[in-house]
């Protein structure tokens, strides 16, 4: 290193990273465009406003409690680039586990409305193994409701399968509420129906039934509550007819 | 399997760590914070075939099966490849900023031997 001279930065010359040769700069796309095949894309996401930390770290936090390390900092298994899998024929699919946060439908009128922007990524064959809801149920201020009751049904409204536009079907979930709390509502069916049609937004309609009168309320996209914005999680597995050889 | 260290020239695993805020991936890409991609490089000689490292390969059975039969396979180029690779968990924003978990098996390569 060069000596230094009164008044330099000592330290400037260290932890510098070398020029990278023309070899190493072409491994470098090279590996870059494998991890980008590997994951299906065509080219790295442009991320021009990311997601909102508080929604992110809530998701996280949620889909993962119970695997809090001691020192309360979240842990993700698996995520030290590697992975210990069991079997081989766990290898030999790829997983994933798609968290996508609410947006609210433009149309005055359609304020219980949210819709999801989600893609059969890269055209893969992906099954939805699982999906579910996430919605914060906000009981409001005392006074406001009725005041003791708790027991409220949520209806979620969602396009049915092969129907036109306007057909809805519903599901229906009894609550019991004590406090504000994200309860979950399981959307696989309605998911994996939308995923085989290819459809890449998902229109979903909030109802919480006989709560007009109750302290209750679905909290939707609220761009100043971002830690309870609504979040969808799909779980898939990606199929590969052509590849797939099982053992029997 | 064996590890470059820059003395051998046999067949052996180098390893290369990218991180991916040096290369300005770690706005999509949430974990891990870089990739091991590791290669295979080196020379593989005949006695190198079927060492321990690839006793699992496929390619090495076949080519035992020609020695066994009395065939010649000092006429077989041997390959340096990986003979183990693990998966790896990723995070990630996809183009809806959506997060995705994926486990992309085959990702990291563990082992390298001659095949």
């Amino acid at each position: 290193s060069p000596p230094s001279t009164p008044g330099s930065c000592t330290a400037c010359g260290l932890g510098q990273r070398e020029e990278a040769s023309p070899d190493d700069s072409l491994f470098l796309e090279a590996v870059k465009r494998h991890i980008l095949e590997r994951l299906q894309m065509r080219r790295r996401p442009n991320i021009t406003h990311p997601v909102p930390k508080a929604a992110l770290v809530t998701a996280l936090r949620k889909l993962h409690s119970g695997r809090m390390g001691a020192d309360g900092r979240l842990q993700i298994p698996n995520l030290d680039g590697h992975a210990t899998l069991n079997s081989r024929n766990e290898l030999q699919e790829q997983s994933s586990e798609i968290i996508s946060f609410a947006e609210t439908d433009p149309l005055p009128s359609s304020n219980s409305r949210l819709f999801f922007l989600i893609s059969n990524e890269g055209k893969q064959n992906l099954f939805v193994q699982q999906a579910n809801l996430w919605l914060y149920l906000k009981l409001l201020p005392p006074g406001a409701g009725k005041g003791s009751r708790r027991r409220v049904t949520v209806r979620i409204w969602y396009r049915e399968a092969g129907s036109g536009p306007g057909q809805w079907a519903w599901l229906e979930k009894r609550v019991e509420l004590k406090r504000s709390s994200w309860h979950t509502f399981p959307m696989t069916q309605a998911i994996q129906a939308q995923f085989q049609r290819g459809e890449r937004r998902h229109d979903l309609g909030v109802e919480c039934q006989s709560c007009g009168g109750l302290a209750v309320a679905p909290v939707l996209v609220d761009s100043s509550d971002e830690s309870h914005r609504p979040f969808l999680v799909v779980q898939a597995r990606a199929l590969d007819a052509k590849h797939r050889i099982r053992k029997r | 399997g064996l590890e470059c260290d820059g003395r051998t020239s046999l067949c052996c695993r180098q390893q290369f760590y990218i991180d991916f805020r040096l290369i300005g991936w770690n706005d999509w890409i949430i974990a891990p914070t870089g990739y091991y991609g590791n290669y295979c490089e080196g020379s593989c000689p005949a006695y190198m075939a079927g060492a321990p490292g690839s006793a699992s390969s496929f390619h090495t059975a076949v080519v035992n099966q020609y020695r066994m039969r009395g065939m010649n396979p000092g006429t077989m180029n041997s390959c340096c490849i990986p003979t183990k690779l693990s998966t790896m968990s990723m995070l990630y924003f996809d183009d809806e900023y959506n997060i995705v978990k994926r486990d992309v098996p085959n990702m990291i390569v563990e082992e390298c031997g001659c095949a």
